[in-house]
């Protein structure tokens, strides 16, 4: 299944302020995988899942936009998303990156990396409430 | 300023799961 494609939204803009879980606040361009690793033990309902990048083409619908493929989680799920080029992932230990870096950098002026496949994102399920 | 939460920066992938 393909998700509905999110938009560019503005907090993915360098200098964007951040708030984690536990209060403290960053920018944008200064996060680390552990700022979402912390801010994902804190919550009671989100939970941090790897989501491998397998597969990138462009979209059927327009040339701004991609399908990435992920494989999320332990199950490895299969989950397709349809995204603006510029659109940025964090993939663990690396930061943010996308599909058309350059562009990124050129809306946003958020530093990034391209993605590509083999890449680990970090992505939110729902904790399992047992 | 706006302050935007740290888990609207993270793809909510939810795999739908039978287990």
């Amino acid at each position: 299944s393909t998700m509905v494609p999110p938009s560019l939204p503005p907090y993915f803009i360098k200098g964007s302020i951040i708030q984690l879980a536990d209060g403290e606040l960053k920018r944008v361009e200064d996060l680390k995988t552990e700022d979402f690793i912390q801010s994902a033990e804190i919550s009671s309902e989100l939970k941090i899942d790897s989501s491998t990048v397998e597969r990138i083409e462009g979209s059927h619908t327009s040339p701004n936009f991609a399908v990435v493929q992920f494989s999320v989680g332990e199950h490895r799920t299969q989950v397709s998303v349809e995204v603006l080029v510029e659109y940025p992932f964090f993939v663990f230990g690396q930061g943010w990156s996308s599909c058309c870096p350059d562009r990124t950098t050129q809306l946003l002026e958020l530093p990034c990396t391209k993605l590509s496949v083999g890449d680990v994102c970090i992505s939110l399920t729902l904790k399992n409430l047992r | 300023v706006p302050v935007f939460p740290w888990h609207s920066l993270v793809p909510f992938l939810a795999p739908t799961q039978s287990d």
